[in-house]
């Protein structure tokens, strides 16, 4: 495993720690939309169907375990716990993320790289982790006020998807036959999603003035 | 194979 793809792994854990600190400790889920939560669990549910198939290694299973019960206790949380509950912004989380998953399982249906349930189901992941993180740039650019901690989390998961490009460019002139148009096209979509919350949360921080997202 | 060099990914 290289440098780049650990910290990718070690980015995407800590926006999910960072969420959970948020949620756990402070008993707060404003600015959070359980729309991409809820895609995030999809996400994680459809990708690791090999969990107990094929063992690749142990910090590969601990790391889905980790991914796994961090997402659905997030929206457990989000859903099911009174506190909590009660500061979920639900009249700005609109984004109707159905649209999201159809067409997602379309295209993975349409274009994969071996037609099995498993891979289908890998490649649907795919698809769908590239969009997820809409509703969210959606919720944030309505609600505009935006606390750290969610300013974090939405930071070190673009950290995360722009490591993973690193590591992708690394193993493809470090491995041979490694080239995955699937998951770079994808991965590439996602982190340009990221690109405008990045211009604005980097200058906030040079500024050292509070983030906020123009209208 | 070339099948699952990057399945290792998460």
């Amino acid at each position: 495993m290289n440098a780049f793809r650990l910290a990718g792994d070690m980015t995407h854990l800590i926006s999910v720690l960072v969420l959970l600190l948020k949620i756990h400790t402070i008993k707060s889920c404003a600015g959070i939309s359980l729309k991409t939560q809820e895609l995030y669990a999809l996400v994680f549910a459809t990708r690791y169907l090999d969990i107990f198939t094929d063992f690749i290694s142990l910090y590969n299973t601990v790391m889905k375990l980790i991914f796994l019960g961090s997402s659905f206790s997030i929206v457990w949380y989000m859903r099911r716990h009174k506190l909590v509950q009660r500061s979920y912004d639900k009249d700005h989380d609109t984004f109707r993320h159905q649209l999201l998953v159809l067409p997602c399982l379309i295209l993975a249906l349409l274009i994969h790289e071996q037609f099995t349930f498993k891979e289908v189901m890998w490649t649907f992941s795919i698809y769908l982790e590239a969009v997820a993180i809409l509703p969210q740039l959606v919720l944030l650019q309505r609600t505009r006020n935006i606390d750290n901690l969610t300013g974090q989390y939405v930071f070190f998961l673009g950290a995360y998807r722009s490591l993973y490009i690193l590591n992708w460019i690394y193993r493809y002139f470090t491995e041979p036959h490694y080239v995955h148009w699937i998951t770079w096209i994808s991965g590439l979509v996602q982190t340009l999603l990221y690109a405008d919350f990045f211009y604005y949360y980097i200058s906030s921080w040079k500024n050292n003035v509070k983030l906020t997202l123009p209208a | 194979h070339r099948h699952y060099d990057y399945h290792d990914e998460l």
